[in-house]
């Protein structure tokens, strides 16, 4: 049977920004993602949840070396909204396995993340697709969590009848 | 030039389910969907974001007949966990656009927030990849929003000499 997942992948030039307590209502994203590429400024990831509440947070990742202009175009915005803050976080890296249907099969993302719990590294952002299931985790422990899920999901195996070509 | 965006598409039978207020420890997140997945439940997208805190939540989408089972799977590890609540909503929808490279492409993301945005579409939930942007929002909205998506990339246009094949 094919592979579900082929790989882990990680990238360390990455940079989260959180718009904390922006209104939930229509064109806040709009708003803020707009400012962004009006500057051209590149986004990665763009992550958002709701609870049954007035506000949420938009969080999304950017370059290091965008950072601070990426900061300062939307605490512009942010002051605009009202929200309460524009946090920041460096030193975060993305850690990610990459496959097909991946979310048809229960269990692939449990694994991933057990892989990271074992070695006790904490998970900061979840986002998944059914090609690749991304987290965010702090940089320092990329190399290790690379590691643990390639491990995990017997990549390090030669198995030339399992894997497709 | 080839087309970043290639298509829209939705899908209705999404219910999501929010573990509000977690620990934001290494295993929480394994411990959820470990439970989910040991009862074969399906899980479409796992979204979480976090700011500086404690606590974080954790959304994630199953199918509409999977929503009672799910969320008795998932309030047994809530409990457990300590978190404040499990929340549903069975009436949401997704809608996503494809494509290839769209993340590295500043305003991509950007115009689909603003065509939902024009309809007065309030957007729940945002997960992003290079090849899927997706925002779930209001069943009640979906066929709107995927004409006002539509539109906002030309997709009703033929463009022989800009399509790729
Ligand atoms: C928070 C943000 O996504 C808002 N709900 C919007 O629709 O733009
Ligand atoms: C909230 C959850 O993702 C937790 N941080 C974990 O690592 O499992």
């Amino acid at each position: 049977h094919a592979r579900v997942v082929v790989g882990v992948t990680h990238d360390r030039n990455v940079a989260k920004v959180v718009v904390v307590d922006v209104p939930d209502r229509p064109g806040v994203a709009h708003q803020l993602f707009n400012a962004l590429a009006q500057e051209e400024i590149n986004v990665d990831m763009i992550v958002q949840t709701t609870k049954a509440q007035q506000a949420t947070d938009l969080l999304f990742t950017v370059t290091r070396d965008d950072l601070p202009r990426a900061k300062q175009i939307v605490e512009a915005v942010a002051r605009d909204l009202g929200a309460t803050a524009v946090q920041e976080d460096p030193s975060v890296a993305k850690v990610s396995i990459v496959g097909a249907g991946m979310m048809s099969h229960p269990g692939v993302a449990a694994r991933m993340f057990g892989a990271l719990a074992e070695g006790g590294i904490n998970i900061h952002v979840i986002s998944t697709s059914e090609i690749k299931i991304s987290c965010l985790i702090d940089e320092d422990r990329v190399e290790e969590a690379v590691r643990r899920v390639h491990q995990a999901f017997r990549l390090d195996q030669l198995d030339s009848e399992e894997a497709p070509a």
